[in-house]
């Protein structure tokens, strides 16, 4: 039974696609066989596995707006247990493209349904908005995993978010369930990730996972050499991180 | 003559937000008569000065989708100086509600046309999209300010924020040019951020402010408390590179 799990926060620069690269290449590592999905007409997900989303054809694009378009058309190897689902700038087109197709925020959803792809996991990335692009994550998916920043008002996101998730869960996909909250970007030394991390644990309890992504450079480093923080900087504390928490997802079910 | 600044980049998390909040408060500090305007959907800017955008009525959404509401029905006092124009979650309907209308690019523009509201300066805060919220800010300013964070690939979105500024200065307006980029979140002692600004120095040279926003924390918890970093830590080393800022910007035209 393929897990489909979409990481999303409408807040900007907050790790969503820090999270889909790192865990999807920690969760590869343990054999499991993985998809990332990239949603987001930025695509920093797909430029930083080495793609250019200006000119690639056969992406999230084609999946979303075009019928019969099966998802192993549009899979591209990039490791070990490891494929991708390229973005596209031509996503930015979805909002409009969409408007008034009636299945419009079941599109990757039936995509997935159509495939024959076996995957233990799908890991969906989705932009800094809560328009149909990260709708379609939401509605594709049977978890959400909630990355929150270390910083002040990094709450004030998810209400909204948690709210639109509720919507979602009423109208549009039942299966959708919270599968848990990942702090991102923790200071070490800083007073001020502390009382986050701390607020975070009061209102999320179990639902917070024990791993915790600290700030490092090679986080930031590992897309420009087109690898996971795992291939670039193995001995990091984030690799061990995100190993880590590719074990809390593994036994989260 | 009214100096409208639009601040713009829409990669997420990279300080939009934090620069138009406190060089806003830097400039009213200098005597500057100061209006900041929010036109994102999740309204940090706002909410950061106090106000909530779930419950607000009289709002950058009511200038955008109302014909003849002034500007000044909709500002509210936020100090010496210093007037917004509060953001709000309806705003996230806009691209549907405008999608339409002839003149939807325009719309922020005709409000400041109309209005009779004395400013030197008008700070536009923006979403992290290309969409048309942002494009409303675009056509209405004169002058694109850049954040650009201290990280490996914050240069890849410059590049299609800056095609989407020459398009727009093509067909839409004329009259935008490109203030001046301002490097932000730079991490003392980081190797990383180093290159980085000096990679920024070397592609922009002298639009590169010299102000750079160093990362840290005060600036992040000036919000909680609803105030600017120069409010809240008058001698930070942000508060003090916000106001050397102020300066850099008001001799730079
Ligand atoms: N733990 C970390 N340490 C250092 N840098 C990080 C860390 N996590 C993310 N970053 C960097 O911060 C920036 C924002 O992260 P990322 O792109 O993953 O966020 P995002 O939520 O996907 O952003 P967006 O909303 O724009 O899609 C990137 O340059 C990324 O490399
Ligand atoms: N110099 C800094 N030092 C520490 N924290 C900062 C700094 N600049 C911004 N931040 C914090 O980083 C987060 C993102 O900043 P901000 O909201 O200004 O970015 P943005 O580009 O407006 O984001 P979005 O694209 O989501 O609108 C906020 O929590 C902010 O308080
Ligand atoms: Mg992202
Ligand atoms: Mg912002």
């Amino acid at each position: 039974m393929t897990r489909v799990i979409v990481v999303a926060n409408q807040k900007g620069g907050v790790g969503k696609t820090t999270l889909v690269v790192n865990l999807g290449a920690a969760l590869a590592e343990l054999g499991q066989k993985v998809i990332l999905a990239d949603l987001d007409p930025q695509s920093a997900l797909t430029a930083g596995l080495g793609f250019d989303p200006y000119t690639l054809t056969r992406t999230a694009y084609t999946l979303l707006t075009r019928d019969h378009v099966s998802l192993a058309s549009v899979l591209r190897p990039i490791g070990d247990n490891l494929v991708l689902v390229p973005g596209s700038v031509d996503l930015a087109a979805v909002e409009y493209q969409l408007a008034d197709a009636p299945d419009h925020a079941f599109r990757l959803r039936n995509a997935f349904f159509r495939s024959r792809v076996p995957a233990d996991f799908i890991l969906i990335d989705t932009p800094p908005s809560l328009g149909m692009l990260t709708v379609n994550g939401l509605v594709a998916a049977t978890e959400l995993l909630l990355p929150v920043q270390c910083q002040y008002l990094a709450m004030r996101g998810v209400r909204g978010l948690l709210e639109s998730i509720w919507l979602i869960h009423e109208r549009l996909n039942p299966d959708l369930n919270l599968l848990g909250v990942v702090a991102t970007m923790y200071k070490t030394g800083s007073d001020h990730s502390r009382e986050v991390l701390d607020e975070l644990r009061e209102v999320f309890e179990q639902k917070l996972f024990d791993s915790v992504i600290q700030d490092e450079d090679a986080v930031a480093k590992a897309p420009v050499a087109c690898k996971s923080v795992l291939a670039y900087s193995p001995r990091s504390s984030a690799a061990a991180a995100f190993r880590r928490l590719a074990q809390e997802v593994l036994h989260a079910q």
